[in-house]
């Protein structure tokens, strides 16, 4: 199974969109999704219209009770559209990085629950919070790949080496696999200056990293989200982009994120 | 002094970006303005070409410094182009959630620290993070009015339920005073669809207000800040919108913001 988180601390950069529509793709590709919600906003379940339990008898079990609770991650999955196998969360979990703060291996209880299911999805996916606290460093305990999605824009830049650090700290700390993938443009609009100047910015950078960096090897996608406003119609319907407008830019970007990644040209 | 707080815990939404701007249209209008940076991402500085001390011969001191060591304000404060006076912040004020966590009037630090400058301005603002702890409780205390910058979008409506609530709280507990101004439109672009039914649910929403509610009398700001790359390229700068590209949209529409705020044809 390849898992993948997708983080960044700067918040409304893409995440969740990248998350939800990267699932997407790779579902109608035929692979078997696994999609974690580990943000108490709760945005990736709500993007495909799961905001609540599946019936009126069952209580909304969410990824609070996985971490917290060590409920079966079976209990809690619930089924978008497209054979998508998602786990919710919703603002409870806010609560959860209190309550496990004196707790044994803490960082661990996310990769713990999902031990049991590698064999029965082929790629895991995890939209994170805007925060590098203890939800996110779960996250990136649990997964071998991370995405970052980046605006290109100078106040998003800032936060970069504090989140490349955190990656870094978790891979020599507990994830010795852990590793960037890369970096996604997102909301790109190639006709800026600005634009132009950070992609060029962050691939001078990503081509200078030292062996023993975690993002050595990285690379900046060439398939890069552009700015379109039905990637933030889709969720309003509770549909991934495929489903709401596949003929659109959003769809074929995404798309083509999924191909560089599970079909490269040049194995990463 | 009016003092006014910047929130929204959706990140990327333009707080900043607001604050910065509404602050330096107002200082071009003659008003005496400080700016408080209340998020650890310390953006509202950088924004302003504020990253460190003054000087090399002065450590950079920041508002963590004045709530967890109660260093006067003035020791703090420095001042950017505009004779703009800026509290700047950095990655320590991560820090002072978990260092004030058991101190008596925790929520206090910023109103009490602020408390000896209302004769010297006219106008506080302040930037808040993207979270509604207790950085962002300490500047609802500190404050008359609130500000909402939205992005209208689906996703970004989510939260709105919690924020005003979270207003509310405050309001009720420990700022009688407190009240909710208005709603701002960023990165708007009125030929979408999406951003037309969003004003029109928020502007019917505040309509139906009860008039014990935090956001009684609050308004959809006619001021809509429209998607602009200059506002994006200006922080790469160290400039507000007005030193950068004065003829810009950024900079028609944040002074309109500062018109309709300061001298309303409707006084609210
Ligand atoms: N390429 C795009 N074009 C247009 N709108 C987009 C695009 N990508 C995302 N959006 C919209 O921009 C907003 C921010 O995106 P999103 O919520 O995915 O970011 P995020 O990083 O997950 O935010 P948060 O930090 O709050 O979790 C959303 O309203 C989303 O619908
Ligand atoms: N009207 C606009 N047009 C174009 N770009 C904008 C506009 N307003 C803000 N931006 C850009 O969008 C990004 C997000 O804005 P900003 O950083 O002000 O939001 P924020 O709510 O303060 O984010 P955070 O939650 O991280 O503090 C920034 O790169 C900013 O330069
Ligand atoms: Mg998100
Ligand atoms: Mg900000």
């Amino acid at each position: 199974m390849r898992s993948i988180a997708i983080i960044n601390q700067k918040g409304g950069v893409g995440k969740t969109t990248t998350a939800v529509n990267l699932a997407a793709a790779l579902t109608r590709r035929g692979q078997r999704v696994m999609l974690v919600d580990m943000d108490p906003q709760g945005h990736a379940g709500l993007h495909l219209g799961i905001d609540g339990a599946p019936d009126e008898d069952t209580p909304f079990a969410t990824v609070y009770d996985v971490l917290v609770d060590r409920r079966p991650i079976a209990e809690v999955a619930q089924f978008a559209d497209e054979k998508l196998t998602i786990v919710p969360s919703d603002i409870h979990l806010v609560g959860a990085e209190v309550e496990l703060a004196d707790q044994d291996r803490r960082e661990h209880r996310l990769q713990e629950a999902l031990a049991p299911h590698h064999e029965n999805y082929d790629v895991l996916i995890i939209d994170c919070a805007p925060s590098l606290g203890l939800l996110t460093i779960n996250a990136l305990a649990a997964v071998r790949e991370v995405i970052i999605p980046l605006q290109p824009h100078f106040l998003a830049l800032q936060g970069l080496g504090k989140l490349l650090e955190t990656v870094t700290l978790v891979r020599d700390g507990i994830n010795p696999d852990l590793r960037i993938s890369g970096i996604l443009l997102c909301m790109y609009d190639r006709s800026t200056r600005l634009a132009q100047e950070v992609s060029q910015d962050i691939a001078g950078f990503l081509e200078s990293a030292e062996p023993d960096a975690a993002w050595y090897r990285a690379r900046l996608f060439n398939a890069r989200i552009r700015r379109n406003i039905k990637l933030a119609e889709s969720p309003s319907f509770g549909q991934s982009i495929f489903q709401y407008d596949p003929a659109s830019h959003g769809a074929e970007d995404y798309n083509e994120l999924a191909v560089e990644l599970f079909e490269p040209a040049d194995p990463v």
